[in-house]
């Protein structure tokens, strides 16, 4: 544990908990993909499947249960509590077209063929593009309110800590996480457009973002 | 310790 993954780990968790706090007290889901909330917890379920088998720390049992949690607790206040305000139209993103190449990859790359190790590649590759649907909705409707994109900031900056954290633990343990790096190397490119919108609109006090 | 493929990490 370092300090960058520590803050990584935290800014995912302030990420999650604004986006369920924003729902929770506005009674209201409008401008979030709920595909982007079920494919994450498509990705937690996948990934904690060895809360069952290895016992790390408590720390890592513990956030591992919360995230899990969360996220289930954010596609019930979308898709069953607050379905009404629910943005259906907008969240048209075809998820087979992620899935399908990342079931494919997962399957092809993978530190061995077992069904805990493809699942939990399947958790990192989908992860990596899990916010696509989330992203393509705001631009197809051009707008996004504040609190949504600090969702996505910390969510980024998340990814953004950890790649100082590999970069940490590559200098200090020799440690190298192939299947883990690359994907989130490319999940953080992703966030590199929004980044600097998110600059360049919101923190200069807009309530809303409004694309270019 | 760490597992070798980054299975402490979230």
């Amino acid at each position: 544990m370092n300090v960058f993954r520590l803050a990584g780990d935290v800014s995912h968790l302030v990420a999650i908990i604004i986006l369920l706090v924003k729902i929770w007290r506005s009674k209201s889901c409008a401008g979030i993909s709920g595909k982007s909330q079920v494919l994450f917890a498509l990705v937690f379920t996948t990934r904690y499947l060895d809360l069952f088998t290895v016992f790390i720390s408590a720390y890592n049992t513990i956030m591992k249960v919360v995230f899990l949690a969360m996220s289930y607790a954010t596609v019930y206040l979308i898709y069953m509590r607050f379905r009404n305000m629910y943005d259906s139209e907008n969240d048209t993103f075809r998820v087979e077209f992620l899935l399908v190449p990342v079931i494919g990859l997962s399957f092809l790359e993978n530190y061995a063929f077992t069904p805990l190790e493809i699942l939990w590649t399947f958790s990192i590759f989908l992860e990596a593009v899990a916010i696509m649907p989330q992203l393509f909705m705001i631009t197809k409707t051009g707008e996004a309110e504040s609190i949504t994109t600090h969702y996505l900031f910390f969510l980024g900056l998340y990814r953004a800590l950890y790649i100082a954290n590999w970069v940490w633990r590559y200098h200090t343990e020799e440690f190298f996480d192939q299947i883990a790096v690359v994907s989130g190397v490319v999940q953080t490119i992703f966030y590199c457009d929004f980044f600097y919108l998110y600059v360049t609109r919101v923190l200069r006090g807009k309530a809303k973002m409004i694309l270019p | 310790s760490d597992s070798p493929n980054g299975k402490d990490e979230l």
